[in-house]
């Protein structure tokens, strides 16, 4: 079984290729690898040879060929649809939001609790009032919920979205929420970003 | 000089430790630490002692103590001024986030290029037109310019973001930006988080 770290690095990995590629670099070695996301070149080796890629040769990894084998091997060129519960400021901005897009998730879907709000939207995504989630979820094979709503109610739309069958969970709110086991979740909070900005600027 | 990556890695360790805190966890040994945020025990003890904080007993670090020293090294204790450019969806929602107030940021001003909406807009934040952004970040000391516009603006405002003075910048538009090396520089964008969802399913 591979660990969450080294799938998280390993998305990192891909990314850093994804630019480079963009940049029309051919060959990058595992020690430049190490220095853009963050990790050491053995570790770099160890995390591409878990895929069972190989490949390494004189001049580095080939950029390319690397990224479409990772890509196959995370299955990310397959596209996955998701669902937006909380159809609010940010919520509507994450309906718009064209990047999903290109990263190969499909908004499919969005869910409210209210019906003045869903009636007032003009999208191209269709929307619903939040008693449709588990009949909409299913019929349209919905993978990934993303949670928009206040802190108070992201427990109680967490609980509905993994009754309908989601497999995993995207949740701007700030609070903790409680999963089962066998669901994928994160929180996606600029914590982490903010600290950062503060440290660098005093150390 | 301490590279960026450390620092992350650092703020991550500050991140557990704060968790761990509030369930009141009292001793944490370097291998949990390492486990709760992807690194090495090598790494952690290189990366706390760096900072020149010392303090490692047979339990392992005491979890305040330790929490409180890198606090104070990182500089996070004092609250750092920021200022939101764009204020759509987006930018409203993260007006009204409470969380940046935890996270050691004061949102102080808001800016945007259309009169109309910032007539409409009802926010206890002073929001201003765009054309008064230097004078108000000069005023008010506004460390950290967070943009929220459309890609195409993107670039245009973090030039005068940097030009008025500001020393990091949180970019939320789905656009690569160039900005000098004295800027500290963070794009917001949740990529990694669908590609881990999307990866984590798959393995
Ligand atoms: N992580 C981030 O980057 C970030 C940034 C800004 C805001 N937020 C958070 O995102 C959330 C939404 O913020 P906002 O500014 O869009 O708030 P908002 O009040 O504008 O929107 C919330 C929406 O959720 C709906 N809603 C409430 N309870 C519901 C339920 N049980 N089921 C379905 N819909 C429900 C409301 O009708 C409303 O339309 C908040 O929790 C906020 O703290 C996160
Ligand atoms: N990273 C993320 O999580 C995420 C999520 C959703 C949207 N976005 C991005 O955030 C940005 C804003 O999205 P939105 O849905 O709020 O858009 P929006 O159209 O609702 O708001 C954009 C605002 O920016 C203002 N504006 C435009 N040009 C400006 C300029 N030069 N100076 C000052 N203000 C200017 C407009 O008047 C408007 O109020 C977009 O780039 C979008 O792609 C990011």
């Amino acid at each position: 079984d591979i660990s969450d770290n080294t799938i998280k690095r390993i998305c990192s990995i891909f990314g850093s290729l994804s630019a480079m590629e963009k940049r029309g670099v051919e060959f990058v070695s595992s020690k430049e690898l190490a220095g853009y996301i963050g990790s050491t070149e053995y570790t770099v080796r160890k995390d591409i040879s878990i895929l069972g890629v190989t490949g390494y040769t004189r001049r580095g990894y080939e950029v390319s060929g690397l990224k479409k084998e990772l890509e196959c091997k995370l299955n990310l060129s397959k596209k996955k649809k998701a669902c937006i519960v909380g159809l609010g400021r940010l919520g509507t901005a994450l309906l718009d939001y064209e990047k999903f897009q290109e990263d190969g998730f499909e908004i499919v879907a969005g869910f409210d609790c209210s019906i003045n709000r869903i009636e007032r939207l003009n999208t191209h995504i269709e929307v619903f009032q939040i008693s449709y989630l588990k009949d909409t979820i299913q019929q349209r094979s919905i993978e990934l919920g993303i949670i928009a709503v206040p802190a108070k109610s992201a427990q109680e739309v967490a609980d509905d979205l993994i009754e309908a069958g989601v497999k995993g969970i995207l949740n701007f709110a700030p609070v903790k929420i409680g999963v089962p086991k066998h669901i994928i979740y994160l929180e996606m909070d600029f914590t982490n970003a903010l600290r950062f900005i503060a440290a660098r600027s005093s150390l």
